[in-house]
């Protein structure tokens, strides 16, 4: 579908990317942690997109398999949610993967 | 107004009140802190509510100045959200305080 493309062209230019809900303190976790790394992602707010909203959230269940936000991709692959974001943190593992992508 | 009251009146009546949302991963958290410390909580679901769901919300902002969830009123003092009830179990005074609760 044109919405499915949609995703896969933002996921795949854009280094880090967070599909987010603006009143979700999960959401907010991610986003803060991504800008102390100064990692600079691009938020899709899908409570501020009125009915596209919950068409992007199927879409992206569709490709992920997740139907939760936070929905987090780095270098066009998919990371997960809040707390998958934060056990790679822990390890260390998240970093690496995030100046990855920024070479890109 | 018949709502507040309502309000007043549940948190009095019952050790442990989190108004909540099933959505929400914040709520989930205290929910399950609770439930593992043996606290058995009320949990009201406002999105479970219908139109009163936003309308009690209105009602627990006037009333403790909060207007997130999850909203936590332990031996009917009001407690605060997710991130308030964390750090009182991490400092060691949550469990006092439910079970001085239970015992009332
Ligand atoms: N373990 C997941 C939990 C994700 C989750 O349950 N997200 C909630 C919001 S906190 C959600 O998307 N609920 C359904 C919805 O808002 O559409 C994570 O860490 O991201
Ligand atoms: N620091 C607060 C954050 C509370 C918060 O921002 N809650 C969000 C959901 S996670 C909220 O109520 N958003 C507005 C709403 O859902 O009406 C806590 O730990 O509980
Ligand atoms: S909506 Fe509360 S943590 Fe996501």
């Amino acid at each position: 579908s044109r919405l499915e493309e949609t995703v896969k062209k933002t996921v795949a230019e854009n280094p880090v990317v967070v599909y987010s809900k603006t009143w979700c303190s999960y959401s907010s976790e991610v986003k803060t942690l991504f800008k102390k790394l100064g990692a600079e992602p691009l938020v899709i707010e899908l409570d501020e997109m009125g009915p596209q909203g919950p068409q992007l959230q199927k879409v992206l269940e569709r490709l992920t398999g997740q139907h939760t936000v936070p929905n987090v991709f780095i270098g066009g692959q998919h990371i997960g949610g809040c707390t998958d974001t934060l056990k790679l943190y822990r390890k260390g593992e998240l970093e690496p993967l995030l100046s990855e992508a920024k070479s890109k």
